[in-house]
């Protein structure tokens, strides 16, 4: 963008694009630059008139949007704490979990994980897998078993061996799976009747090169789960994730957790600064 | 739904011929419904040009409501754009046929290739199945589950890497008359060039006669990057569109066949293996993502 030359339509139209490029979606496009508190209001009233001042201008919108008050995951106020994780199919739950619990213990947590996907070929040879590498303890049940009964036995385990954190794999399922949701729902009421307050987190898995869809996914699983937060995954691709806006804005649903690769490290605390910078480069 | 407003727009037309005037308002209607459905913004502007060509070419039938002879067009327009199909595996002589199976991490292709497996056996050919995914922790588990699960012979060395598996795996295939071979390989990025030469020295050591692109139908504008980054490394015949069986419009569909040129030859539509894959419907998935 020209530094010293004037604000055109076609500088307009060129951030249409990259907006339109990273998964904004039309309805958000529309607003940020048609909107009341829009670019071209904000030219009309001659807030913005050089090209460079365009990007600073709508940087500083994207990141105000961003801003939410608490960024952290929330602990309980004895443990366990208790971390239900959730999404559709093959976002990245498991490797996320794995990665969430390599960070916990590098605070000096004692972690624990529930095996509670008890459908999918090999998910609990998965998670295994992990918590080895990790050197810690799982829990698992018999294949098909309910997964309620494994989250429940979860924190049976977690309260005997003062465990600081106990995170639940969940299935893979589609937001438009009733019976399944219903499963999910089942599973996090199991949790917080046996422990008041949990889970603490009840964390949504999107996948980074998702489209408008993930907004459908997190309307559904906030309705059924009360979903405190999002961990968005494989943003080390070329995927911008710029759907968390609509998600941020409709449903002030956090981005708490980025993942940027497959191994134990790549999982990143969101950052709305960097986020937001990472869009246009 | 796009039909409707359509109808709305063009009932206020009384003209007999379809104009450039009024053709654009409802391209911008095609064009928002098109990007909120997940279609790649070059693809929708390629598409655009493409139908308002068509649509001012053409005389309103008498007695048909331009609009909604308008929209016939645009479903039409985006029918061909993703057709035509033919799933058929045909048996390459001398065998045995080879099937490579890649894409982006999550995308669905270790169960795709059992679910391609069950429905080649159906047929009454005699698959194996190879785990070629080393990297992955108990993608092989995974894998041996599903073949277990279908009847059919899962293939897998350790060791080696995964091109000299998919060797070893052909040659057990041919010495006990197995066909096809189906190799799943380990998701990846499209810009992770040391991955991306792997499944290039796969392709060039297993010479599939089929290398499929499996896709997530809730990819979002992402898919024409990846999709002709994998087209480019590797000779693709071929894209498998999975999760159908969700509410993602799956714009993804035209973008990957407008910027690959390959066809989409089956549909994921759903988590189990038995009755887990179609053919692929132009039709059905134009009105998808027009909604
Ligand atoms: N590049 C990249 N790959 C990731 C990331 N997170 C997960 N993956 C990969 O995505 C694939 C799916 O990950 P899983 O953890 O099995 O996903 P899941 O959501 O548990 O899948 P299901 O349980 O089958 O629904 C694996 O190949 C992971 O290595 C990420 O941040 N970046
Ligand atoms: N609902 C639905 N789920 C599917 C479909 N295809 C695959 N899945 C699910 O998607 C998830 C990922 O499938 P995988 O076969 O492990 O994907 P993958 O591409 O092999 O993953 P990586 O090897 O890690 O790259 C699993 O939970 C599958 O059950 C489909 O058509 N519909
Ligand atoms: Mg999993
Ligand atoms: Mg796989």
């Amino acid at each position: 963008f020209g530094l010293r030359e004037k604000l055109d339509e076609n500088t307009l139209a060129r951030i249409e694009e990259e907006l339109f490029v990273a998964d904004f979606g039309p309805k958000m496009v529309e607003q940020l630059i048609e909107g009341e508190a829009g670019l071209r209001a904000a030219w009309k009233r001659g807030e913005i008139e050089q090209q460079d001042q365009v990007l600073e201008f709508l940087k500083s919108r994207l990141k105000a949007m961003l801003s939410h008050k608490d960024l952290s995951l929330r602990e309980a106020p004895q443990p366990p704490t208790i971390y239900l994780i959730a999404g559709v199919n093959g976002t990245g739950k498991t490797t996320s979990i794995a990665k969430l619990a390599h960070r916990l213990l590098e605070e000096g947590n004692k972690v624990l994980l529930a095996a509670a996907d008890t459908f999918r070929a090999a998910a609990v040879e998965q998670l295994t897998i992990w918590s080895q590498r990790l050197g810690i303890g799982i829990v698992t049940g018999e294949a098909n078993s309910d997964p309620a009964s494994v989250a429940f036995k979860g924190v049976e385990r977690a309260r005997q061996e003062g465990i600081d954190c106990l995170i639940v794999d969940t299935a893979g399922r589609l937001h438009t799976d009733k019976n399944l949701m219903r499963e999910l729902k089942k599973i996090r009421e199991v949790l917080a009747r046996k422990v008041p307050g949990a889970p603490q987190e009840s964390l949504l898995v999107l996948d980074g090169t998702n489209g408008q869809n993930a907004i459908q996914q997190a309307e559904v699983f906030k309705r059924e789960i009360d979903v405190s937060g999002i961990i968005l995954t494989k943003l080390d691709g070329t995927a911008k994730g710029g759907v968390v806006f609509a998600i941020h804005e409709r449903l002030e649903i956090p981005v708490k957790l980025v993942g940027i690769g497959e191994q134990l490290p790549d999982l990143i605390p969101f950052d709305p600064g960097q986020f937001v910078d990472a869009l246009f480069e | 739904s796009l039909t409707r407003r359509f109808s709305d727009i063009w009932g206020r037309l009384r003209n007999r011929k379809i104009t450039a005037g009024n053709v654009q308002e409802t391209l911008r209607d095609i064009r928002v419904a098109l990007l909120e459905a997940d279609v790649a913004l070059p693809v929708v502007k390629d598409f655009l040009v493409k139908v308002e060509q068509k649509a001012l070419g053409e005389e309103v039938l008498k007695g048909v409501n331009p609009g909604q002879q308008f929209v016939e067009t645009v479903y039409r327009e985006l029918a061909e754009l993703m057709g035509p199909v033919d799933s058929r595996i045909p048996a390459v002589k001398p065998g045995p046929t080879i099937i490579l199976m890649a894409g982006l991490q999550g995308s669905g292709k270790t169960t795709t290739c059992a679910k391609l497996a069950l429905l080649l056996k159906k047929q009454g050919r005699r698959p194996l199945l190879v785990a070629a995914d080393i990297q992955r922790p108990a993608a092989i588990d995974q894998l041996k589950i599903l073949g277990a699960q279908i009847g059919a012979p899962v293939f897998s060395e350790a060791d080696i890497k995964p091109p000299q598996i998919c060797q070893h795996a052909i040659r057990h295939a041919r010495e006990n008359d197995l066909d096809p071979v189906i190799l799943d390989t380990a998701g990846r990025l499209h810009i992770d060039e040391e991955m991306m030469r792997e499944v290039k020295e796969v392709a060039h050591l297993a010479q599939p006669h089929e290398i499929f692109l499996v896709v997530d139908a809730m990819v979002g504008q992402d898919a024409v990057r990846s999709a002709r980054d994998f087209n480019e490394q590797l000779e693709l015949t071929g894209v498998i569109l999975t999760k159908l069986d969700g509410d993602a419009r799956g714009g993804a569909a035209l973008s990957v066949k407008s910027i690959t040129g390959k066809p989409i030859k089956f549909a994921g539509v759903g988590e189990k293996v038995e009755g887990g894959l179609e053919e692929f419907r132009p039709e059905g998935m134009a009105q998808r993502i027009l909604g």
